[in-house]
């Protein structure tokens, strides 16, 4: 209940959390 | 509210439980939340704003941080003005103050902070792997303002992906308006038309799993 079930990679430069970081 | 234990940290004294941030949320589960939850935040959220725009004169402004975005109990999502708000008041605020902001600066503090939800946790050198529809929404809202509508090749160049990808991107490339966003939300459902109970109900459940869980743990105190 509530879980929250997520695969995780290495983060990437071109990817949406690199992105993400760029902005803030 | 509820008759039972301590109030969830950061609750304003008195009054009843009816609603928790985002940030509480987080906190209390120490996990991010899952793409469902992030599709009903992002629709319930542009549903109030989108009211907002058209029933009050209240201005518009950035989500700075998950404190911001409150779930209520029935399911609506609203945007809080910051806890301290002066940063925002300043004369020297310019583009980020919320006098001046724009819908789509709106949206894409909204996808930020919608992303960080999902991140929240991760290491740095981590990345969660998203839904390509997520993290597409995500990626239009968070560069609304630079894209602007007329960037949108931009997008499709970079990625040179399969034909179905690129029909969701033609979808998807033209975020300006609270309105696209809940349009693309709905689109994620099998039918559309169940947008408005399915992403209330989610937000309902969010609110109320939270409030369990926080009674079960103050219980364990």
């Amino acid at each position: 209940k509530g879980k929250s079930l997520y695969k995780i990679k290495p983060r990437h430069d071109s990817g949406i959390k690199a992105k993400i970081s760029m902005k803030t | 509210a509820d008759g039972e234990g301590p109030r969830v940290p950061g609750e304003a004294a008195g009054g009843s439980q009816d609603e928790l941030s985002l940030e509480e949320i987080l906190l209390l589960y120490n996990q991010p939340i899952n793409e469902e939850q992030a599709w009903a935040v992002c629709y319930q959220c542009c549903g109030s704003l989108r009211s907002a725009v058209t029933s009050s004169s209240q201005p518009r402004r950035r989500v700075r941080s998950a404190a911001q975005i409150r779930v209520w109990r029935d399911g609506a999502v609203t945007l809080a003005a910051p806890a301290s708000d002066t940063e925002e008041r300043t004369p020297a605020a310019g583009k980020s103050g919320y006098s001046h902001c724009t819908e789509t600066e709106v949206i894409e503090s909204l996808g930020i902070i919608i992303y960080k939800a999902l991140d929240y946790g991760l290491k740095e050198n981590e990345e969660r792997e998203l839904s390509p529809p997520l993290e597409q929404l995500i990626d239009h809202m968070a560069n609304t303002v630079e894209a602007d509508g007329s960037n949108d090749e931009g997008y499709e160049a970079a990625d040179e992906g399969l034909e179905d990808e690129e029909d969701e991107k033609k979808k998807i490339s033209a975020i300006r308006s609270y309105r696209d966003v809940m349009k693309l939300c709905a689109a994620h459902l099998s039918t559309e038309s169940e947008a408005p109970n399915h992403y209330q109900a989610v937000c309902r459940a969010l609110f109320a799993e939270t409030m369990e869980l926080h009674t079960f743990l103050t219980k364990i105190k």
